[in-house]
């Protein structure tokens, strides 16, 4: 099993932690910062970062590509290009090895999803968010998550989710929809409905070396403020374990095959009408 | 009294909810998020906020100038040029007063602080935090606060400070310092110096008109939260009561000065030469 995730999104907005959260392991080094005299890049750098971790009994190959530096500076205005020039570089290395005469096993390089990360404003997307997701939601599975959703009150983020949604309708941009299968069963029908209704997910990432005792003993992974500790796998605090389930479980298979079968199909039409 | 404080940040930093929990009164309207198909206004713009207040059995009229957005767009190269041009601008129309003829009682629409918002990204400084402040430290006092601070725990907190105020020195940005005068008893000077400590302050803003009762039946201001209830004006929480100490009680005599007698006095002085 093989799984490449990017993630996108203004520094300091949780993607390192959120990434180790999800498979508990610390994948991503804590971002060092820069120090102040430090050359700030002009550009977004696009970072691949391998790891092997096992899932329910299953090796799985994890891809994690960075995207250090989009929306970072003062004039963001084509910080989306590298992001989408390595999603495009990807599909002509993949078409490449399918057209090549000798073929070998093809090595497959091409990203299954974009988590694009939402700043917890509290209003509305903002015109970089808009930007970006209108030029990458028919190249890529989108799955736009809300960051650090443990500042948004339980209104807040009902409010910030209808919000978001009427805002990606109006401007026809098409996020990542979990499909539903006629053979499911009804577990599995209920699970998907939920993932479902809960999009974009509130994600809330803790780090996985700072660990929590709950009043019964339990080990919590969470974040501990004066007023008290935001559990991470606990629904009624956020999305995060709908996120997980949605990347790591019930549609990890239909994110592959949604980059196969239809976003990489479509850019190789188009490639080989021009 | 009359004071006039200027709030700059990104939209959804909380600042309009800030302004209302300074004065426990809601000054500034919620913040209408533009309709999707709105157009996004492509410069910042000055809004005059004014309220007429009571602060300790004295008549506060209190002017604040609103500056939405700033930072909202994807390029925001000089976004803070209408931000020095208003500064400018009030000294230019008090130069007028000060040198008519037949003068009047001269009206003072000077800016005394300028209170920045910086995102809690947990990071450094981003870029426009470092070019706005360059520009603005030695034109108006500048204030600036960690927003939303209870997105961070108190290590994130202390660290986010220390850096912030390492970024700060290295770019020889200027921030209002509280004076200590020597006259002053052990308890003000006790107070001065827990201000300095703290700087640049967390905060976090209540919403006035959703008020929580604690478990001894106090009325407490704060955001609630599944995890717990965050008290604005508990110092253990955050630092909102020492910025208000500051702008309200002790420093706002201070802030009133340094505009008039060193930030204007520089201003007008290289005005004439020119
Ligand atoms: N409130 C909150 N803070 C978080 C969350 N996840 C990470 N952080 C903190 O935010 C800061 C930046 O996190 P990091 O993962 O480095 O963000 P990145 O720059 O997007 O990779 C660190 O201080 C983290 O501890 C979250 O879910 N909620
Ligand atoms: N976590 C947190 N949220 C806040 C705080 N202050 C305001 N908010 C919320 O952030 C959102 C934007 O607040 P607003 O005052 O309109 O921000 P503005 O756009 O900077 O004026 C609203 O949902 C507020 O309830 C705060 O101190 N902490």
């Amino acid at each position: 099993f093989q799984l490449t995730a990017m993630v996108v999104g203004e520094s300091g907005l949780g993607k390192s932690t959120l990434i180790n959260t999800l498979f508990n392991l610390a994948i991503c080094p804590p971002r060092e910062s820069l120090h102040p005299a430090a050359e700030r890049p002009k550009t977004v750098a696009i970072d691949n970062i391998h790891a092997d971790i096992e899932e329910n009994g299953v090796r799985l190959r994890l891809t994690v590509v960075d995207t250090p530096g989009f929306g970072d500076l003062v004039n963001n205005g084509s910080c989306w290009d590298p992001i989408l020039k390595t999603i495009e570089d990807r599909y002509e290395a993949y078409l490449t090895q399918e057209n090549s005469v000798k073929r070998k096993k093809i090595i497959d390089t091409r990203i299954h999803a974009c988590i694009y990360f939402i700043q917890p404003s509290g209003h509305s997307l903002k015109q970089i968010d808009i930007e970006f997701m209108r030029r990458l939601h028919e190249k890529v599975n989108l799955i736009p998550v809300i960051a650090k959703a443990d500042t948004m009150t339980e209104d807040e983020v009902a409010d910030f989710k209808e919000r978001i949604v009427s805002d990606l309708a109006f401007h026809g941009i098409r996020i990542f929809q979990a499909p539903i299968y006629d053979e499911e069963d009804e577990e599995n029908i209920a699970e998907t409905e939920a993932i479902a209704r809960a999009i974009p997910f509130a994600v809330v990432g803790a780090d996985p070396t700072k660990t929590f005792r709950a009043s019964n003993g339990r080990l919590i992974r969470g974040r501990g403020y004066p007023w008290g500790i935001v559990d991470v796998d606990d629904p009624s605090h956020c999305d995060f374990i709908l996120l997980r389930r949605m990347l790591v479980h019930s549609h990890m298979e239909a994110l592959r095959e949604r980059t196969a079968d239809v976003l990489y199909e479509t850019w190789r039409t188009q490639r080989m009408l021009e």
